[in-house]
């Protein structure tokens, strides 16, 4: 639902903040990331005056770098998995292998100009049962482009990555694997995951999954411009 | 929100505050509630044009101001009021698709004002 064109200064105001348009209803209440938090009060140059220091003596942020995850860009996005409701819930094929998921992330919202720097895959899995030991040597996480309308599926082999335990969060890096690093953003993602113990144990259930997309946007980055020039 | 300009003076930095919630915009931004973006106010003749005030100037701008104390109106009036230097904002914000976003811009707030 996009907002009508709004009239007068709010229309300039969006202009200068590079949106096309203000969302038209209020947005689902949903907790902050803290990742983005701590994003926000590092990049800001108002929060990093009134907080503490943040940085050291002398130095000022460069421009159009994100400092925390030590890539250029001046975007960041905390993309929802749009796939979750559509996952059946059973833990097991009917083969008694683990099963793979689909994730599905809406990136229409990146301009054609925004170049990606990181596309950074954050993935929470839970243990089938509660409590228990994860497989000997772990497990190994496999992540391709799944097929869908616009997908470039079979054009990357697929990401392939130890996983000693499924306590802390996942994260794989898809720009120069399952994301050809000089290819521009897609309307949607759709990924293909499985997770494979390595010995015989249990499956485990994939809980939760995110994007964190940072692009860089020329257009909202003077010194680029400039270098440019 | 501008701040009342009390007794006008040369030119430099007037407060401005810009509210997101003024513009409605409040439930889809999450931070910050607003920023002073600021601008710029004030006449440029002399000896403000010169730099006496404080304020950056150009050389031109000092020579516009000497030709307009010379002869007013002749040479294309007095020079202008405009920022000569600004800093960055960053905005978090829910976008359509109830993504999280964290945008960075350059040049959003008035620091310093100058003639030119």
């Amino acid at each position: 639902a996009r907002a009508p064109t709004l009239p007068g200064p709010a229309a300039a105001l969006l202009q200068a903040l590079g949106l096309r348009d203000a969302p038209g209803g209020a947005p689902t209440p949903r907790p902050v990331p803290p990742i983005m938090w701590r994003l926000f009060r590092r990049q800001d140059p108002q929060e990093t005056r009134a907080g503490p220091r943040r940085t050291s003596p002398g130095t000022t942020p460069r421009p159009c770098h994100v400092e925390e995850l030590g890539v250029a860009g001046n975007i960041v996005r905390h993309v929802r998995d749009r796939g979750a409701p559509a996952r059946p819930p059973e833990l097991t094929s009917a083969a008694g292998s683990c099963p793979e998921w689909t994730v599905v992330f809406d990136l229409s919202a990146v301009e054609p100009d925004e170049h990606p720097s990181r596309a950074r895959l954050e993935l929470r899995f839970a243990e089938a049962v509660a409590g228990a030991a994860g497989p000997v040597g772990g497990w190994e996480l496999s992540v391709a482009l799944a097929a869908g309308p616009g997908s470039m599926a079979g054009r990357e082999a697929p990401l392939r990555l130890a996983v000693p335990s499924l306590r802390a969060p996942v994260r794989a890096e898809l720009l120069g694997a399952a994301w050809a690093r000089n290819a521009s953003a897609p309307c949607t993602l759709r990924l293909a995951l499985a997770l494979r113990p390595r010995s015989p144990a249990t499956c485990a259930r994939l809980a939760e999954a995110a994007l964190l997309l940072v692009t860089v946007d020329p257009r909202l980055c003077h010194p680029l411009v400039r270098q440019r020039r | 929100e501008v701040a009342p300009v009390a007794g006008g003076g040369p030119c430099r930095a007037r407060r401005l505050y810009v509210s997101f919630r003024e513009v409605g915009w409040h439930h889809w931004i999450i931070a910050p509630r607003g920023f002073m973006a600021n601008y710029c106010q004030g006449p440029c003749a002399l000896p403000a044009a010169l730099g006496a005030s404080g304020s950056p100037t150009f050389n031109h701008a000092a020579l516009r101001a000497l030709m307009y104390s010379a002869a007013p109106g002749a040479h294309g009036g007095l020079p202008c009021c405009v920022p000569a230097r600004l800093s960055p904002i960053s905005v978090l914000f829910f976008d359509n698709s109830d993504n999280v976003v964290l945008r960075h811009y350059e040049d959003m707030v008035v620091d310093e004002c100058g003639c030119r």
